[in-house]
């Protein structure tokens, strides 16, 4: 249950910052102020659509600042050629939704 | 806000 989050605090503050410069309203970003961003990775649709579903872990449609983390991990780890998984493993999920 | 037909959330379906 106290499995330490998988992205660093360094990686943390570089997706923060990643974040904060998309201009989220109420600590929040819409899928289409991030869809663009993912693009930007040129990894396939289906593969960012997949990260998507796992980084939106409460599904509203909009990732908050620890969601967001979740998906820029996947993004990075996708872009060094480790395969995206099908559901979040424990240690992705962020501590503030477990 | 996504597509019609779209009950989805996520924004590449």
């Amino acid at each position: 249950v106290d499995i330490p989050w998988v992205v660093k605090p360094e990686e943390k503050l570089k997706f923060d910052s990643i974040f904060d410069s998309l201009g989220p309203v109420g600590g929040i970003l819409t899928g289409d102020k991030v869809k663009p961003v993912l693009l930007n990775s040129k990894l396939p649709v289906d593969i960012l659509g997949r990260v998507w579903e796992l980084s939106d872990i409460d599904r509203d449609g909009m990732l908050d600042r620890d969601e967001f983390s979740v998906a820029m991990y996947l993004v990075y780890r996708a872009l060094e050629g480790e395969p995206v998984p099908m559901s979040l493993p424990p240690p992705l999920v962020p501590p503030s939704k477990r | 806000q996504y597509p019609a037909g779209g009950s989805s959330t996520n924004p590449f379906l």
